[in-house]
């Protein structure tokens, strides 16, 4: 019950600090690997922008609503890099985290924006 | 922290001076020009204070090594912007000096006269940029400046020591900073916390 508790005061925090872009990224609460739900691939790419997943090609599974390995691993860099508990879980600290207002430039490997290669020519 | 890969930063003569300058055309309307000069020097002088580098405001825009501008949407760089809340902002790595402002944001130069929800606390958005313009990455400390998000309301422009550390491994330190008074303030704050929670 506790659990519940804290997980709806978590939940109403982060309804309330949201964005509007990614909003809708609450549906995609306690998902794990395995699972399969409609707009996980906005997911997958929001970590692609900010560095956590690599897109190969049009045709990989960054396109698909799977939580496959790859988006775990992508999740578990995640929650290490921003000081999350290490679950590989869409757990409610990583959603609530996710979801927040931020700045633009990518967490891992930087350079990989435009921005910097910009800066190198 | 974290720093670009490469680890760049500007390179000069000690002390180091960077000009900087906001852009006459891509502002806000809504909140006075002298405030939001007044807040952005605020900024700059919060990463003044632990490193020596000079901060001066240029009055010719293009030839500012720091060029700052509030834009809307898709601006040119390859990284649109995405409307209220979402990305905030976003700069680039030395030498670059571009630092870009998300238009469409409820900027706020003071939260107590600010009512909206999903008012953006520009100090604490342009001091976080302004630490990507000097080549610092994201941190991941909860409460360091260079943590890549900050809620609608909220203001975080204090440097905490992994800030400090991260800039400071770049440029050196500023000769008239004493990082023991920043780690015994942390100390203090994290004891306070320790006791309030103890206690509720």
């Amino acid at each position: 019950k506790d659990d519940d508790q804290h997980r709806q005061a978590l939940f109403r925090a982060t309804q309330y600090n949201s964005n509007y872009t990614w909003r809708s990224f609450h549906r995609l609460l306690d998902l794990e690997r395995g699972s399969r739900v409609d707009g996980l691939v906005g997911l997958k790419q929001y970590f692609v922008r900010f560095g956590y997943l690599i897109s190969t090609n049009s045709a990989d599974s960054v396109l698909s609503d799977a939580f496959d390995a790859r988006l775990e691993t992508a999740v578990l860099r995640y929650q290490a890099s921003l000081g999350l508990p290490v679950t590989g879980k869409l757990d409610a600290t990583t959603l609530s985290e996710v979801m927040a207002p931020r700045c633009g430039v990518p967490d891992l490997n930087p350079n990989r924006s435009r921005a910097a290669e910009t800066v190198q020519r | 922290f974290t720093y670009f890969t490469g680890k760049p930063r500007w390179a000069g003569r000690k002390p180091l001076t960077l000009t900087y300058a906001i852009s006459p055309e891509h502002t806000i309307k809504y909140v006075a020009t002298a405030d939001v000069a007044a807040t952005i020097r605020r900024a700059f002088d919060n990463w003044a204070r632990v490193i020596p580098v000079r901060f001066e405001e240029a009055t010719n825009y293009e030839s500012a090594d720091v060029k700052l501008g509030f834009y809307g949407g898709d601006h040119g760089d390859g990284e649109p912007f995405d409307g209220v809340l979402g990305i905030l902002g976003h700069a680039f790595s030395p030498e670059s000096g571009r630092l870009h402002l998300d238009a469409a944001e409820q900027w706020a130069v003071d939260l107590g006269k600010e009512s909206s929800e999903v008012a953006v606390d520009l100090e604490s958005v342009a001091t976080h940029e302004i630490g990507h313009v000097l080549g610092l990455g994201h941190s991941a400390v909860k409460e360091a400046v260079m943590y890549p998000s900050l809620s609608p309301r909220t203001k975080k422009v204090e440097l905490k020591v992994d800030d400090i550390e991260g800039v400071q491994a770049l440029y050196g330190s500023n000769p008239n900073f004493r990082l023991n008074q920043t780690v015994q303030s942390e100390t203090s704050s994290a004891i306070a916390l320790r006791d309030a929670i103890k206690k509720s």
